[in-house]
């Protein structure tokens, strides 16, 4: 259902007979607390509060509907115009080979996210592989050989290579010759400041092809999220996001920002740390989540 | 004229809203603006037609104090005095997860060294995948001894063995990494609960993510509630953040920002400026 803050705010409102501007003003403004504490950015909250004050006041109601339903509906029609109306799958061809590429920022959880993915798609009967090109964090090759090791999953790596853009050919040509459906590719981490970083993304992607670029955000991203996906999103094709960390108490409000940036859909959200703690998105459970 | 109580709240409205915008916390940014506003009132002091600009001035100060400690932490100057005295000086790192505590420890353990400190570091991490391999790397480099077991170890006893090495040996600092941990995890509080009753550090220093928005607040709040910290490093403040997260840390702890985390080298990292952060939140 809806988020029990803005239910209560409703409560609030529709507990009068007539409609008093004052008590949608107060209504708004509690939407607008709820969005801006669950971290959906500044501007984005201001276009979506303005689009419900002017329908909770519309004179002409949808027919058949209650004031109160009507502003719900409008509440969450906005919500689901970002969040999309249901969930989207991984592409996935069977029997060829799927190359899936990890982009993100510094820490928003890529390789743990690999791991995961690797146990879904091995549990559903797809031949599973993971690459290691990051070439840059200490023990970033042993990080995702552990995991791979959790889940029986092939694993290739190079720590005498230094070259990221090698290290993905490379091991695109090992997991081919494995037959691996599904190959997961691993990167450093990057943010939009890091211009050579974000060339070396370009020039994996441009290399090795793959079919989709995941970028995976923190469920913790603030008010950066829109400008850091652009940013990524300049530079190569993002397919889909992955919202990790949600586990936690974020709300993961900058996920709506990075999907109006990048115009790629969730697929994805991070519930954990163990290899089994991910689920495909559900834009419903999401936007009741964000609503409080 | 007297201020207008009406107008006043435009003015509180959009500042606020500069705040928020900048990430810092919701609860953080109404409080800061009603105190202040409350503060304005109070005074009398502005013209009408000088209200916004009586206000945002206001601000600026507020803010200001809430980052400028009251009660200063230079890990150096601290160290040095211990070293002096002949006293070991250990140091814990902790927060939520891949805000960058492994790389700050690292940091600083270069930091200390450049200062002609010895240092040893103990591998409190002995959950994540990696965890120890990734620490061992920047020792290796840093030339400083780890002090590790396997993975599933008790990270207090591991905490411990190190101080007491460092004991032993006449090192003088040492650094212990932990697991990264989601506030809302009672179980990980507890556990880094008993990490600081056990290894008793003298400086517990919380690992900010700039990048990250109002969970901040409640990361900073719960830790500090749970360990009382005594300092913050806020990393990743390289990527461009507008850096709310330093005055929502500030705010809850009461305690100061140390140092903030310019990149992904031992080098960057940087002194806290109260001032450059108050302008880039309100300027
Ligand atoms: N609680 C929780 N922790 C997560 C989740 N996803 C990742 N993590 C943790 O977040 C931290 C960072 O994860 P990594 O997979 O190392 O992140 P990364 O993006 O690969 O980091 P870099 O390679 O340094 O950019 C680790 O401690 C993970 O265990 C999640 O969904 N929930
Ligand atoms: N750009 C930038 N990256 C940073 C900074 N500090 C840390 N990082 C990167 O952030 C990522 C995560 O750093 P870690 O030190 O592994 O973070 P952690 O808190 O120890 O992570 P967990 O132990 O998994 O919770 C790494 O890729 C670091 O290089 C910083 O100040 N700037
Ligand atoms: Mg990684
Ligand atoms: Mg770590």
């Amino acid at each position: 259902g809806l988020g029990k803050s803005l239910n209560s705010a409703l409560k609030k409102l529709f507990g009068a007979n007539v409609i008093d501007e004052e008590l949608v003003k107060e209504l708004v403004k509690d939407i607008q607390r709820a969005l801006l504490v669950a971290d959906v950015d500044v501007n984005l909250v201001m276009a979506i509060t303005k689009r419900v004050e002017e329908q909770a006041l519309d004179e002409n109601l949808p027919r058949g509907i209650s004031r109160r339903e009507h502003v719900i509906r409008v509440v969450w029609d906005t919500l689901a115009f970002f969040l999309g109306e249901k969930a989207v799958p991984l592409t996935i061809n069977p029997g060829k080979q799927n190359l899936v590429m990890m982009v993100g920022i510094q820490g928003s959880g890529k390789t743990t996210t690999i791991g995961k993915l690797a146990r879904y798609y091995q549990k559903r009967g797809i031949k599973t592989g993971v690459i290691c090109a990051d070439n840059f964090r200490p023990g970033a090759y042993n990080q995702l050989m552990q995991l791979a090791e959790k889940s029986n999953v092939p694993f290739w790596g190079d720590e005498d290579e230094k070259d990221a853009v090698k290290l993905a050919k490379k091991g695109f040509k090992e997991m081919k010759k494995k037959g691996i459906e599904l190959i997961l590719l691993d990167t450093s981490g990057r943010h939009k400041e890091e211009k050579s970083l974000i060339k070396e993304m370009r020039d994996i992607s441009k290399s090795v092809k793959p079919q989709e670029i995941i970028l995976v955000i923190d469920g913790t991203l603030g008010q950066q999220a829109g400008v850091q996906a652009e940013a990524f999103r300049k530079a190569t094709q993002i397919g889909s996001i992955i919202i990790t960390k949600l586990d936690g108490s974020a709300k993961g409000g900058g996920a709506i920002s990075a999907i109006a940036a990048t115009k790629a859909p969730i697929k994805f959200i991070g519930l954990g740390e163990g290899m089994d703690a991910i689920e495909p998105f559900n834009p419903t459970k999401f936007a009741g989540r964000l609503l409080g | 004229k007297e201020l207008s109580d009406k107008n006043l709240e435009d003015s509180v409205w959009e500042l606020q809203m500069v705040l928020i915008q900048n990430d810092v916390a919701v609860e953080v940014a109404e409080q800061i603006c009603e105190l202040t506003k409350e503060k304005i009132l109070g005074d009398r002091a502005g013209r009408l037609e000088n209200l916004s600009k009586v206000f945002k001035k206001a601000i600026y100060e507020s803010v200001l104090e809430i980052l400028t400690p009251e009660h200063p932490l230079d890990p150096l100057e601290f160290a040095s005095e211990k070293k002096q005295k002949g006293e070991v000086t250990t140091i814990l790192f902790v927060g939520v997860n891949g805000t960058g505590k492994t790389t700050t420890l690292a940091k600083m353990a270069n930091l200390f060294k450049k200062n002609g400190f010895s240092v040893v570091i103990a591998a409190g991490d002995t959950f994540r995948a990696g965890s120890i391999e990734q620490l061992e790397r920047h020792a290796e480099r840093l030339g400083i001894r780890v002090i590790k077991q396997d993975y599933g170890a008790d990270a207090a006893a591991i905490a411990f063995d190190a101080i007491a090495h460092a004991k032993a040996k006449h090192i003088d600092i040492v650094l212990i990494d932990s697991a990264g941990r989601m506030q809302s995890n009672k179980n990980l509080l507890d556990e880094m609960k008993k990490i600081a009753r056990v290894a008793d550090p003298d400086i517990k220093l919380f690992i900010g993510d700039a990048l990250a928005g109002n969970d901040v607040l409640s990361q900073a709040k719960e830790f500090h509630k749970a360990i009382e910290i005594d300092g913050a490093v806020l990393t990743k403040v390289d990527a461009d953040p507008s850096g709310g997260a330093a005055l929502s840390i500030a705010y809850v702890t009461g305690r100061p920002v140390v140092f903030v985390g310019v990149g992904q080298e031992y080098d960057d990292i940087e002194q806290f400026d109260p001032e450059w952060f108050a302008q880039r939140l309100i300027g």
